[in-house]
């Protein structure tokens, strides 16, 4: 289960609060998978006192709302990163940065379902750069793309171009996600699409041994 | 020395928080950085082992603008649809009421019973209307939630709360479960030129797929 409380002192009336704050769980708490389970309790409730003396708000669209969505948006994200990093025998957190696709919904749901495949969670786990999986899951997310257009990359080492899988330095490779693995630290999967101008993120972990031994042992 | 062994910090870590670049600087504070708002967590005897902290209360000085977001498993906790329909009800809340140990999940309408008690014993003491009310439960599913220890602290909770960095830090660690670290951050940034404060906390570590709405 998530639960998330999110306070605020800017001013902002009630219709324009509850948009902003689903925009900005759209593009955080729900782009988050640990185990593919989705909880019966997730809540985020979001508090605005208005104490702080700024403009009210009054349309999601003005430039006063736009700050507002940007800082509840880095709130969110930054938590439901922790989340992601905190996952049940996680050893690293892997961000999924999807481009070029047609809107930024279309590159979400491609992100969270590279972020979601447990042949991908594995493959980190095992520190094996599997673009053939980064590739696969990418694909299944329901969204059209042309392969050919593909462009996978870990870290910063090229895995697939155009839909053609490169000849890169696996080793190089393998020690990117081992590092990340021992220090705690944070894989990156960057994937485009096309030439849309639609960006999305998804946050995910590594699956290991120990998410089924914590499950075995945690009973509902 | 000076630290007590009760402090939250000694039960688990915070977690590393990565906050996006942009026009803002993180500042301490958690949930209760933005002006108005109070919080407390302490142990109330709800987790089934341990002693750490379970049971977290935000508050807030005046009317606050309330939304929320849910999950859509069409199996949602009593919580979840006492706290849809407040909102229905209500467009401003007062206090937030979060409790660890017991997810009060597929509990049926007992489990529902349980949080509109919860709900109304809060509101009489805050003296506020109970859809200003607002609760969140995590924990194991299938369990109703301890409610006779849960209503016996709930005097105590409403003592500790403070608008301190500590009242944010210790109700981040009484909503964890499984979290191995408590999860806090706020940020300052300026909204039409006045400085303004968005602080939250969360937790979570398994059974993560949200989809809410």
């Amino acid at each position: 289960t998530m639960l998330g409380v999110i306070t605020t002192d800017a001013l902002v009336k009630s219709d324009v609060w509850r948009k902003m704050v689903q925009i900005a769980v759209n593009r955080s708490f729900n782009q988050i998978t640990v185990d593919g389970d989705t909880s019966t309790n997730d809540t985020v409730i979001a508090l605005a006192s208005g104490l702080s003396g700024s403009t009210p708000i009054s349309s999601i669209n003005c430039n006063e709302a736009v700050q507002l969505q940007a800082c509840l948006d880095a709130v969110m994200q930054g938590l439901a990163k922790s989340i992601a990093w905190d996952g049940e025998g996680a050893t690293c957190l892997i961000e999924v940065i999807v481009t070029g696709a047609e809107s930024e919904v279309k590159a979400a749901k491609i992100a969270r379902s590279v972020a979601s495949s447990s042949l991908v969670k594995a493959a980190v786990y095992g520190r094996d750069p599997n673009w053939g999986r980064i590739a696969a899951a990418a694909g299944h997310a329901g969204i059209p793309f042309h392969q050919n257009n593909l462009h996978i990359m870990l870290g910063d080492i090229l895995l697939m171009d155009k839909g053609q899988p490169l000849a890169f330095d696996r080793a190089a490779a393998g020690n990117y996600l081992k590092k990340a693995g021992e220090t705690h630290g944070t894989v990156g999967i960057y994937i485009s699409v096309g030439d849309g101008t639609g960006s999305g993120q998804a946050w995910g972990c590594d699956l290991s041994y120990d998410y089924v031994k914590i499950n075995a042992q945690y009973t509902t | 020395v000076a630290s007590s062994v009760n402090e939250p910090s000694n039960y688990i870590p915070a977690a590393p928080i990565f906050i996006p670049e942009g026009p803002w600087k993180e500042i301490p504070g958690g949930i209760t950085a933005a002006k108005g708002f109070k919080a407390a967590g302490i142990y109330g005897g709800l987790r089934a082992k341990g002693e750490k902290p379970d049971l977290a209360l935000v508050t807030c000085d005046i009317d606050a603008t309330a939304a929320g977001a849910f999950t859509t498993n069409m199996v949602a906790a009593a919580p979840v649809l006492y706290c849809k329909k407040a909102l229905d009800i209500s467009k401003v809340a007062r206090a937030v009421l979060i409790n660890a140990g017991q997810a009060n999940a597929a509990t049926g309408d007992a489990g529902y019973q349980d949080v509109l008690e919860c709900a109304d014993t809060l509101a009489m003491m805050l003296k506020v209307k109970r859809e200003e009310v607002l609760i969140e439960s995590t924990g194991v599913i299938g369990q109703r939630i301890k409610k006779e220890a849960l209503l016996n602290a709930v005097p105590r909770l409403v003592n500790s709360l403070t608008s301190s960095i500590d009242g944010a830090l210790s109700a981040a660690v009484a909503i964890t479960t499984t979290d191995l670290v408590s999860k806090s951050v706020a940020i300052e940034s300026q909204v039409g030129g006045t400085n303004i404060r968005v602080g939250g906390m969360a937790k979570g570590s398994g059974m993560i797929h949200p989809n809410m709405a």
